[in-house]
């Protein structure tokens, strides 16, 4: 037996929409330590891990491990059903082929569900080693995803660059090409429009611009992206999900061949 | 040019 209330729905809602663009199919597991996702991409370039830790739901009632396999386009035409308001829950019966998604209206004068069948999805399951990075990057994200929007009308991919004088994101294409330097900026009204660079030793990487497009979906869960970087590592894209746990997109880099 | 990298060249399959 499995039961979740989360009382701000809209968070699931949000989680939805940053992944599905890059992933199609997935296998949400659910643990005592909460419900949780891993997924590549189809091509395999690009991974995502997603954690909502039990402590943030209001109920959490999880009997035993369980691994539902869900199409995400399918799941998020479920939530779209669900009120930015509504309480949600997803309860599911052990050895089911169904989950139940049911969203409450704030003042309980409506309540609805709705049932839709699982799927059984063969992934893989990767290790992600802990890994010290050369450099980490805290930024808005909302800055973050104007980068990757402007660049991408310029070129392809972004060479992702830390210095000692800031964060610099470059591109080139056909028709000419961009760099835009983001400088370490702590003096800022809110903590969240700051700009913090921790740097271990320069680091210049290059990855492709469209990953890193999607990834920006996740915008509207955080105000602000840690972006880590090391040579010959995957960049870490984090997206914070308030007091539940993240989204990271970890992409493979490109090299030169 | 540059060649994309996969993930799997990183993390290991469990």
């Amino acid at each position: 037996m499995l039961e979740l209330r989360l009382v701000q729905g809209s968070l699931l809602k949000k989680v939805l929409e940053a992944i599905r663009e890059l992933v199609t199919d997935a296998n949400f597991d659910c643990s005592a330590t909460g419900f949780s996702l891993q997924a590549m991409d189809s091509s395999h370039v690009a991974l995502v891990a997603l954690l909502l830790r039990s402590e943030g739901f209001e109920h959490y009632r999880c009997d035993r491990n369980l691994s539902m396999g869900m199409n995400l386009n399918n799941v998020s035409k479920m939530l779209r059903c669900a009120g930015n308001n509504d309480i949600i829950t997803v309860k599911a019966d052990d050895g089911s082929d169904t989950v139940t998604f049911m969203f409450e209206s704030p003042n309980q004068d409506k309540i609805a569900d709705f049932e839709m069948k699982l799927m059984d999805i063969d992934s893989e399951h990767l290790g992600i080693p802990d890994a010290e990075y050369q450099a980490i990057v805290r930024m808005p994200s909302s800055e973050f995803a104007r980068i990757c929007k402007d660049l991408s009308s310029i070129g392809d991919t972004v060479i992702i660059s830390v210095t000692k004088e800031g964060v610099k994101f470059s591109t080139a294409g056909d028709i000419g090409t961009a760099n835009i330097v983001c400088r370490q900026n702590k003096t800022v009204d809110k903590p969240e429009e700051a700009t913090i660079i921790e740097m271990q030793e320069p680091v210049s990487l290059t990855f492709a611009l469209r990953y890193m497009n999607s990834f920006t979906k996740a915008t509207p869960l955080s105000e602000t992206v840690t972006i880590s970087l090391s040579s010959d590592l995957p960049v870490v894209v984090e997206y914070k999900i308030a007091e539940m746990g993240y989204i990271r997109f970890y992409l493979a880099p490109k090299i030169e061949e | 040019d540059s060649i994309q990298q996969g993930i799997s060249t990183f993390f290991e399959e469990l």
